[in-house]
């Protein structure tokens, strides 16, 4: 049991480290075990350090920073059981538009094997999507729309 | 396999007209405003596999899935609601012989569900079994609902080793 | 206590039915105790009407129409303990363009007697402030400047 | 009585010079990128008006209230954190004889704090009395957090009961 978890400990905290660098542009993360020789006694901590600032325990982070490592999380556990669609619900509402498009630009780079259905408000998310669906609804009953639909291989 | 279509019928806010999303591979954005009826498709994918608890789909029992009708629009309540979710599966994963699998499942007011596979009626069981041999559930880690990321910025690190131990 | 609680209450409500038809541009919501003999025995439920939608318990709404719900409560809240100044950070994150702008009408309406200062990623928002500052951090840094400076009695 | 002016010296992100928030009664709006210090400046304004508890400032303890200093910016640890909140008393709320009332808070590495009114040393309790004749004060309801409204959106019945009733 604890060899399966250090595995899947190593394999989710190098993901992390990818995933958090892409969404940051350049940033470092890595997970901590609160106490490595018995895993199963402490918890894991997350270290972040953004861009041009000091690293710190994510706790310290303010919220929308927060936002992106957890994000960043969600995506390096997605590698360890991994899915050929997913679906993401608001995943984006504290990014500010510059971890926005980072984050599209992450979905866009894997496009190409997973199929991403992005539920999003965020302008910058809609405006990389490949196809736009746009949601309606007139007196109570919903309808869609599609809006866009740009070439896959952009 | 990936989602080729998801057509909804009488399904929360969707009414008695079939509303089809055809879908590809690569990134698909879904916008639109509060209250439009966003969540409701991610819900009715959640339904099609085989979702048990009508409360991950917020409603507080099955009749509530079911389109209550609209006197603005003249609509009555539907009978029953209908989510179909079209998949491709050229790839084999699921152990089903056609390029393109469809799976269906409808809900009637007295709470009775029906499940199709290609059309044809199916057990849940069953049709659970099949999906599951393309990692495909409906509390597998690859729907992520409203809200997830907002609660795991405030989670712990005791939670956070709990989160990877439940993976293994 | 009893009525020093059902004359609160009855405020809180008249104000809650103002703010979210407001900021809905015609709906309609109001509080309902649970236990109308015996206040304290149960709590008090939301029931919310949006535009051309039917009356539901707010529990049963989208994730955004919630969020304008509770924002309309907590302004309900304002009035019943007035301040001269308010700070409301990111209260709009899950709000949609539509929804964020109503906000920001209802603040300008009262921005002649209270003072909003108002913490938003949203354009919408920004767009509409009297006075804008922006936030930047520098190598870890934070400093601030000053964007823009509509007339106050615009 | 509003806010005129908020001055920020070696408070958390904010570094050893001093940066000025000049305000006017009206609706001013605060926007900028994600960790560039926005809710640093709503954390400013809880510490100036006498928050004891740390953690409501996001901080473990006083001393993590007080710049760390950065390597890239060529910048030592501060010494100390100051925050002076300048408020517009001209409808005289606020029982002091001046038209524009200062209040102003130092905290060191050993955790003390000094509070100041208009420039000269006052204790604590005295200008939380000063402040709350205007009704002003860390805990009043006029201060809203990051994510206030989205634990709103989940709270029961019985919760929003107790929220009203704890304001009379
Ligand atoms: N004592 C300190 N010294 C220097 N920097 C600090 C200190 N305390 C906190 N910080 C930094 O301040 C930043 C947080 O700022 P803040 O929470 O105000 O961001 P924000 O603008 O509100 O962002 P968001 O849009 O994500 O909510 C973090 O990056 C954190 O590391
Ligand atoms: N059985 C039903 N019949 C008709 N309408 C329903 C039914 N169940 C839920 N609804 C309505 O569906 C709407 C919610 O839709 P949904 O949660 O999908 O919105 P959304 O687009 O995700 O919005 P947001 O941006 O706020 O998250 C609500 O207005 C709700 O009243
Ligand atoms: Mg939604
Ligand atoms: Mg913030």
């Amino acid at each position: 049991k604890r060899r399966v978890f250090m595995d899947a400990f190593d394999k989710i905290n190098q993901q992390l480290k990818n995933y958090f660098s892409k969404l940051t542009g350049g940033g470092f993360a890595f997970l901590q075990l609160e106490n490595p020789d018995e895993p199963f006694q402490g918890g894991i901590d997350m270290i972040v350090q953004f861009p041009n600032k000091p690293s710190i325990v994510v706790s310290g982070a303010s919220g929308g920073e927060r936002s992106v490592a957890a994000v960043a999380f969600i995506f390096a556990l997605k590698d360890f059981t991994p899915s050929s669609f997913y679906i993401l619900d608001e995943v984006d509402a504290h990014l500010d538009a510059f971890h926005v498009s980072k984050l599209a630009d992450v979905l866009l780079e894997e496009a190409g094997k997973i199929q991403f259905i992005v539920i999003t408000l965020k302008p910058e998310m809609v405006n990389k999507a490949q196809k736009v669906y746009g949601v309606y609804e007139r007196n109570g009953v919903s309808s869609v729309i599609s809006a866009k639909f740009l070439e896959a291989t952009s | 396999p990936y989602i080729k279509k998801i057509e909804l019928k009488g399904f929360k806010s969707f009414g008695p007209q079939t509303v089809k999303v055809v879908l590809d591979k690569g990134f698909t954005a879904i916008t639109g405003p509060n209250g439009s009826g966003k969540t409701n498709i991610m819900d009715a994918c959640l339904f099609a596999l085989g979702e048990l608890s009508t409360r991950r789909m917020r409603a507080e029992n099955a009749a509530k899935l079911i389109f209550h009708g609209s006197e603005k629009a003249g609509l009555e309540k539907a009978k029953m609601a209908k989510v179909v979710i079209q998949f491709d599966n050229s790839d084999g994963a699921m152990p089903v012989d056609t390029t393109t699998v469809t799976v269906s499942r409808e809900v009637y007011r007295n709470g009775q569900s029906v499940y199709r596979l290609n059309g044809r009626r199916i057990s849940r069981v069953h049709i659970l079994e099949i999906l599951s041999m393309a990692a495909i559930s409906s509390t597998s880690q690859n729907i992520i609902p409203q809200g997830t990321i907002t609660r795991l910025t405030d989670i712990n690190p005791m939670e956070r080793r709990k989160i990877i131990e439940d993976l293994i």
